[in-house]
């Protein structure tokens, strides 16, 4: 048996908005630790890795192992369905292939129960290596949003390099060029407003602003943002989800040819 | 010309 409740269920509706983009479908892997998800997009250019921790939501249980394969379309429509207020609670049986979700209205006033058929998705699990980074930039994360946007407007790619001094965002194409430089900041009353950069060496490295842009969909998850990076080795995005766990994404580089 | 590179260049199957 596995039940998932979480009182805020648009934290749930946040998060699918945050992969579906790149994701067409994908398995939840369900334990006693919580619900994990690892999956790269058709392209495996980039990786999505969700963790939401067992103990961050309102009740969970999990007696058994389970891997639910879930079309994101079809999770998108009944999650639609979920007030912005309601609780949502996610039950399965062991070995199930449906999922339920109860979504209540404060006070139970309102109770709507939808199933979704499981599908039996091939798991293709990666190792990520641990690696020291030799930048860890933190920023707010509508900022991030901001710049990927701009700056896609000139270019495919773009580059992001790191110093001490900042970090800078930069992009080129037939219209021209673009520079965005964003210094660490001094101080800020705001936690969530500064700029943060932790750098043991500088680093340069291109990538691919379409799925910087689609990473991006996962701003309203949370006001900060983590970039870390090191020479020729993927680009790491992370968001917190309060006190539930993070997601991350992956992106390889683009590299000289 | 920079290309891309696949993220399996870099992380394995496990």
């Amino acid at each position: 048996m596995f039940e998932a409740r979480l009182v805020q269920s648009a934290i749930l509706k946040k998060v699918l908005e945050a992969i579906k983009d790149l994701l067409t479908e994908a398995t939840f892997d369900c334990s006693d630790s919580g619900i994990q998800l690892q999956a790269m997009d058709n392209a495996h250019v980039s990786l999505v890795s969700l963790n939401l921790r067992s103990d961050g939501f309102d009740k969970y249980r999990c007696d058994r192992n389970l891997s639910m394969g879930m079309n994101l379309g079809n999770m998108t429509k009944i999650m639609k369905c979920a007030g912005a207020e309601d609780t949502v609670t996610m039950k399965a049986q062991d070995n199930a292939d449906v999922v339920a979700f109860m979504f209540e209205s404060k006070n139970q006033e309102k109770v709507s129960d939808y199933e979704m058929k499981l599908m039996n998705l091939d798991q293709e699990h990666l190792g990520i290596p641990e690696t020291d980074y030799s930048c860890i930039v933190k920023m707010p994360s509508q900022e991030f949003a901001r710049i990927c946007r701009d700056l896609s407007q000139f270019g495919e790619s773009m580059a992001i390099s790191c110093t001490k001094e900042g970090v800078k965002f930069s992009s080129a194409g037939d219209i021209g060029s673009a520079n965005i430089k964003l210094a660490q900041t001094a101080n800020v009353d705001a936690e969530e407003e500064a700029v943060v950069i932790e750098m043991q060496e500088p680093v340069s490295l291109t990538f691919a602003c379409r799925y910087l842009n689609s990473f991006t969909k996962a701003t309203p998850l949370s006001a900060q943002v983590q970039l870390s990076m090191s020479a020729d080795v993927p680009l790491v995005v992370e968001y917190k989800i309060g006190e539930l766990g993070h997601i991350r994404y992956y992106l390889a580089p683009k590299i000289e040819d | 010309k920079r290309k891309q590179v696949s993220l399996l260049n870099f992380f394995k199957k496990s």
